[in-house]
């Protein structure tokens, strides 16, 4: 899902 | 991983590091807002929980557990071995008035109701405004060492440069987040003042004084 990608950004 | 996110992360990484040097080598966290810097340790606390469920990369890893210690030291510098030097009389803005909302918020718009979700969901609402009562300091004395307009400069470049990237990610890979695009713009946008008058007058050697 879209939102899991941006956990791995800080 | 593209320019924009890298350049952003080093950004974020470089405004720590100029806050915890300037303190220690000063002796002296006058001009500094202990209050956005409990902020900034509750955002990351909440947001890096991930740390022990998920791993995603070392330089994921690294950088998590260096934004986490770098916070609580800095806290503790402010609230414990500088503390003489702490500027609370003029640290008075009313964080309750940043967290409850940001709560309450991440309660009704988040991915997912779920413990972890909601916390990260949290932290990137207190993230966009956990730099108030730093602006709220300076607009209150009317002025801002060199110092610290730099790690300003750097923080506040630190999310502009995340939107460049989630330009660039919605592009190339079909990817955005409106929670965290969002919060990134109210973010950038509380900087714009602040990036003003450090172009017009730290850049050209004057100190960063604020019109009476």
């Amino acid at each position: 899902t879209s939102h899991s990608q941006t956990k791995d950004e800080l | 991983m593209n320019i924009f996110r890298l350049t952003g992360d080093l950004s974020h990484l470089l405004a720590i590091i100029i806050l915890l040097v300037k303190i220690w080598k000063t002796r002296s966290c006058a001009g500094i807002s202990g209050k956005s810097q409990l902020l900034f340790a509750l955002v990351y606390t909440t947001r890096y929980l991930d740390l022990v469920s998920t791993y995603i990369s070392a330089y994921n890893t690294f950088m998590k557990l260096i934004f986490i210690c770098a916070s609580y030291a800095t806290v503790y510098l402010i609230y414990m071995k500088f503390k003489a030097t702490y500027d609370h009389n003029h640290d008075t803005f009313r964080v309750e008035f940043l967290i409850l909302p940001s709560f309450v918020l991440s309660l009704l718009i988040n991915h997912d109701f779920a413990v972890l979700e909601i916390l990260w969901t949290f932290s990137i609402y207190l993230e966009s405004v956990a730099i108030l009562p730093q602006l709220f300091l300076v607009s209150k004395t009317g002025e801002a060492e060199s110092i610290t307009s730099h790690y300003l400069f750097a923080l506040g470049s630190y999310r502009g440069l995340y939107l460049l990237n989630w330009i660039y990610r919605y592009y190339a890979e079909s990817h955005y987040d409106l929670i965290a695009i969002v919060a990134g713009v109210v973010q950038t946008v509380l900087y714009c003042d602040f990036f003003y008058l450090y172009v017009t007058k730290v850049l050209k050697g004057k100190k960063l004084q604020l019109p009476a």
